[in-house]
């Protein structure tokens, strides 16, 4: 699972 | 990205646009929630702080732009412009058993304890439950005009294309939002009910309208 870093969808 | 999240964020759009040009042209916002509405300008507010913080894309800034611009038109047509045509008396769902439990909810489950984490948090749980008071008005008139039904259509469009956009990045990228997610689920199944009569009524050409 990739670490979420920042919130890319709207 | 993937078609699924394209056509998500269109089908989005296109919701906002329909509805802006239903009170434009009909100079009414009869039978809308200002309400709902509200909850969305502040869901698009409380989100979209990152504008300041970080860069994803020129598609990323100008969508943001847009859908902010949108909800406080529409705000401002509910309340200011076409206020008169509001339907105060029916629009009366009660904010605060939303607004509370959304609150508490976003400060106890959260990606990490930052101030733009928490509001990030706290207008993906309001988004999944914004559209309540619409549906509580419709459900109070027992009906709704076909143009509404449309916005709604396009509206829970919306969330069902992301709900593929997600599964398909999880296939593709192993990446998934687990906030995102769940709250994504249980907004499209708010809608479940709505698309059901969706299809069966509007569809057929008949007025949405509640036994």
């Amino acid at each position: 699972i990739v670490a979420k870093t920042a919130h890319d969808e709207l | 990205m993937n078609i699924f999240r394209i056509l998500g964020d269109v089908s989005h759009l296109l919701a906002m646009i329909i509805l802006l040009v239903k009170i434009w042209r009909s100079k009414s916002c009869a039978g809308i929630s200002g309400k709902s509405q509200v909850l969305f300008a502040i869901v698009f507010t409380s989100r979209y702080l990152d504008l300041f913080t970080n860069f994803f894309s020129i598609y990323n800034t100008v969508m943001k732009f847009v859908f902010l611009m949108c909800a406080y038109i529409t705000v401002y047509l509910i309340y200011g412009k076409f206020r008169k045509t509001f339907d105060n008396e029916n629009d009366s769902f009660r904010l605060e058993f939303l607004l509370i439990p959304v609150t508490g909810l976003s400060f106890l489950e959260n990606q990490s304890f930052t101030p733009l984490e928490i509001l990030w948090t706290f207008s993906i749980y309001l988004e999944s439950v914004a559209i309540l008071p619409q549906l509580f008005m419709i459900s109070k008139t027992g009906e709704a005009e076909t143009i509404t039904t449309h916005y709604l259509f396009f509206l829970g469009l919306y969330h069902a294309l992301y709900l593929a956009n997600w599964i398909w990045r999880y296939q593709t990228e192993n990446y998934y939002d687990q906030i995102a997610v769940v709250s994504g689920v249980v907004q499209t199944i708010f809608y479940c009910d709505f698309f059901y009569l969706y299809v069966t009524k509007v569809l057929k050409g008949k007025k949405l309208s509640l036994p």
